[in-house]
């Protein structure tokens, strides 16, 4: 790595004036917001958007002309933006390109505004070529991450992200948001087994939702309940379902007839909408990593659904039979979990589902004995590899975020991709 | 494949543009057939090229692909 400078303070602000037309305007920005994680993961820098007004580092699109940055662009290929080094902060990006996201079609959005901002916040170019901060532009990468000398360079600009001071920054976080119930609610006993949404979320952390609270599953115990809303600001209680997507990294709440997204705990411009074309009161959510849809159940139907696609709902809810073997109706909650396999809750009892999407044998069992790490009044049953055991409290709650969103809609082009059971061999 | 119309010029400008020629500071900037195959043979090291000191064919293919706008810090004496 090679250090062009620094900024004497590491709590920043940031702009963003303009979108690229190549984009819809929520995923280029969601785009932009992931680029400031991937720094702020690994070094002591927080970054606040200010809609108006200086900032400290200014994103905008701009082509051949340009009124205010004599380092014009050329066109299509070639050079994709530029960035100024600190503490100047302008961050540019060519207009002329076809910015995507989610596919390997185009310049990726996120990956070079990744390696812009590690300019705008002091790193040279990388002699690594699959570093970030390499000059050329290596494609789009689904799971990419930064480089160790990435991550090198900026601790040696910021230092190393201190969890403790980590925590703090979150609790700074949260601090701005009323963590005193706003009225009394009945706190939730995990040992009740029931729950009302489950979810795998950012860095592979298990939520369960109940009521007005949410608290963490992990191998040694669950975390600390939190109120929904301390966490997610704007966020009811009492939700029908929550769904994580690794695709674009968003995170969806369904209560009623309403949607709402999140990147990292900040809500989505323009949430919560209403839900076209789904049921609603949907019962559960989840997102299958097989072929990166998100589905939707209510009853005894489900719905599949592309967030980066317009999908045709027409032809749904279909028979939830149809495509998960052995599950119940009426469903309280649903998972991909990070075992590779699918997860039905109902009541106080759930289903394990292999990878061809069947009830795999021994089940139902008790989710609060297998999940909750609740001794059981029921015969021991012997937890399988993919339920959870042993037992300690206090699990920190992870508030680590991630970024990018998208909308729920339909029109009339045909669904992307069907998965019926003969379609999916 | 021999050089096309301009593509010398092409590279000389992106050896330029990129830090791997030093802009002199004062008078043209015709630099010596050395201080190009230099030039060329940091960039082809620095982008895991086989190191020719050519202007070969995969080191032109190199030089359009899409890329940040700012210099590259490869050369240790242009650096200085």
């Amino acid at each position: 790595y090679l250090l062009l400078g620094r900024w004497r303070k590491k709590h920043l602000t940031f702009r963003i004036l303009n979108l690229p037309s190549t984009l819809p305007s929520d995923i280029a920005r969601a785009a932009l917001l992931q680029a400031f994680q991937y720094w702020r993961n690994v070094a002591p820098l927080t970054f606040r958007e200010v809609q108006a007004g200086w900032a400290d580092i200014r994103l905008s699109f701009h082509g051949r002309q340009s009124p205010y940055c004599s380092n014009t662009f050329d066109g299509p290929g070639r050079v994709l933006a530029h960035a100024d080094i600190p503490e100047l902060g302008s961050v540019h990006f060519d207009e002329d390109e076809l910015w995507t996201e989610g596919t390997y079609r185009g310049v990726n959005l996120r990956i070079i505004a990744a390696h812009e901002l590690g300019h705008a916040l002091g790193l040279g170019h990388s002699r690594y070529t699959q570093a970030l901060m390499a000059p050329v532009y290596a494609g789009y990468r689904p799971r990419f991450k930064l480089h160790p000398d990435d991550v090198a360079g900026i601790q040696a600009l910021y230092g190393k992200k201190n969890p403790e001071r980590k925590d703090e920054e979150d609790e700074m976080e949260l601090s701005t948001v009323p963590l005193v119930p706003t009225k009394p609610s009945p706190m939730p006993d995990p040992c009740s087994g029931e729950v009302d949404a489950m979810m795998l979320g950012p860095r592979e952390k298990t939520y369960a939702f109940k009521g007005d609270y949410v608290w963490t599953v992990t191998d040694s115990g669950l975390g600390p309940l939190f109120r929904v809303s301390a966490l997610w600001e704007g966020l009811p209680g009492n939700l029908d379902a929550a769904v994580y997507s690794p695709r674009t990294q968003l995170i969806y709440f369904f209560k009623g007839d309403k949607v709402w997204c999140y990147i990292n705990f900040k809500m989505a411009p323009g949430f919560p909408k209403k839900l076209n074309g789904v049921g609603r009161n949907l019962d559960a959510a989840l997102y299958w990593p097989l072929n990166q849809k998100v589905f939707l159940f209510k009853g005894s139907g489900y719905w599949q659904w592309d967030e980066l696609a317009r999908t045709d709902f027409s032809h749904y809810p279909k028979p939830i039979k149809g495509l998960f073997t052995g599950v119940p109706d009426q469903l309280s909650a649903a998972m991909s979990w990070r075992d590779g396999r699918v997860y039905f809750f109902k009541g106080e009892k759930y289903w394990r589902l292999n990878r061809q999407l069947r009830v795999e044998k021994g089940y139902p069992r008790n989710i609060a004995h297998n999940w909750m790490h609740c001794r059981s009044r029921i015969p021991n049953t012997t937890p399988s590899s993919g339920d959870i055991m042993a037992f300690t409290a206090g699990t920190k709650l992870d508030t680590t975020p991630s970024a990018k969103y998208t909308t729920l809609s339909t029109n009339s082009s045909p669904t992307v991709m069907d998965i019926t059971p003969q379609a999916t061999g | 494949r021999p050089l096309g119309p301009g593509e010398k010029e092409a590279a000389v400008d992106y050896l330029l543009q990129y830090g791997y020629l030093q802009k002199p500071l004062e008078g043209s900037a015709d630099f010596s057939p050395e201080d190009i195959t230099e030039a060329l043979r940091v960039f082809q090291e620095a982008s895991e090229l086989p190191v020719s000191g050519q202007l070969d064919v995969t080191t032109r293919a190199r030089m359009r692909q899409p890329r940040c706008g700012l210099e590259d810090p490869f050369n240790q004496k242009t650096l200085k």
